[in-house]
């Protein structure tokens, strides 16, 4: 059955909006459950926000970051759980990859475990 | 609740803010921003014996406002629609950016329909200025100065965390009482 004129116009239309969306952060929950040892694309970008947040210390080749899940990058996001408050499992579950999609201050959260100083509120 | 390294702070009991007029945003009234400010503000002098003035100067005053876009030279570029939101620079430096690429609100309860990518100003700006004032990133995750904030969600009352971080810092605020801490009634009844 041929579609009336107009309605092939506003799908026109509706294809011409433009999605607003930051590449660089939600391709993270493609990690969700990515095993320790596993080399997988986009690790090394989950290595380079945790460095940008001071959790994973400069790298010997100059900051460029591998796909492997390794052993540094597993206590990177349990010390991360450990100050986001999450359960600390060192492990890319989903409420540690949603929080790290999310967006925050740019400011970096060294002073929460390096000179910093930390006291509990009781 | 945490501080930076060496625990900076000021040691003025009046700190003057001005915001930069070219480094700002055309779809906000200065306005709309200076009430935010004047606000959120409000909730830290409610504490603490340290009050803020706004003033004309930028060039001058002790904290300095403004909404910059990418890269703008202090070495912490901003990226563009949510990521990162805005940061501020410990005590005595006094520098507060916000990405000018957010689709910044004010005002807005999100209950209704809006852009899902919407920010509040008012949640992040109160918790920049506790990194102006000296405070560090909370583990809490209901404390204003918990790092991370979803996009159409508002925190502007500090909760006993951040009320405990900033009095260690600068002392109570001889007119505070309780109930000058409605917003965080909760927290402490379940503090």
């Amino acid at each position: 059955r041929n579609l009336p004129e107009e309605v092939e116009e506003s799908t026109a239309k509706t294809t011409q909006t433009i999605h607003v969306s930051n590449s660089t952060w939600h391709d993270f929950s493609r990690l969700v459950d990515v095993q320790k040892g596993s080399h997988v694309s986009g690790v090394s970008d989950l290595k380079r926000y945790l460095h940008r947040f001071g959790y994973v210390g400069d790298d010997d080749d100059g900051n460029n970051f591998s796909d492997v899940f390794d052993g540094r990058l597993e206590s990177a996001i349990s010390l991360y759980q450990k100050n986001l408050g999450l359960p600390i499992t060192g492990r890319l579950d989903t409420s540690t990859v949603t929080l790290m999609s999310s967006p925050r201050c740019g400011v970096s959260d060294t002073h929460m475990f390096n000179s910093g100083v930390r006291t509990t509120a009781h | 609740y945490t501080y930076f390294g060496g625990k900076p702070k000021w040691n003025r009991d009046t700190l003057t803010y001005a915001f930069s007029k070219t480094h700002k945003l055309d779809y906000l009234t200065s306005d709309d921003v200076k009430t935010v400010f004047r606000r959120a503000f409000a909730k830290w002098s409610n504490v603490i014996p340290v009050s803020f003035e706004e003033v004309d100067d930028y060039t001058t005053a002790d904290l300095k406002i403004g909404f910059f876009a990418g890269d703008h030279g202090d070495g912490q570029p901003f990226d563009g629609v949510l990521g990162t939101l805005a940061h501020a620079f410990a005590p005595e430096n006094g520098r507060l950016h916000f990405d000018a690429a957010e689709i910044w609100v004010v005002g807005d309860d999100f209950k209704g329909k809006g852009s899902s990518v919407a920010v509040d100003l008012e949640s992040v700006a109160t918790h920049e200025i506790g990194h102006l004032l000296g405070l560090g990133h909370s583990s809490e995750e209901s404390a204003v100065m918990y790092p991370s904030l979803r996009p159409r969600t508002k925190k502007v009352d500090l909760t006993v965390d951040d009320v405990a971080g900033v009095l260690k810092l600068y002392g109570a605020n001889p007119k505070l009482t309780l109930n000058s801490l409605t917003g965080t009634e909760y927290s402490l009844k379940n503090g």
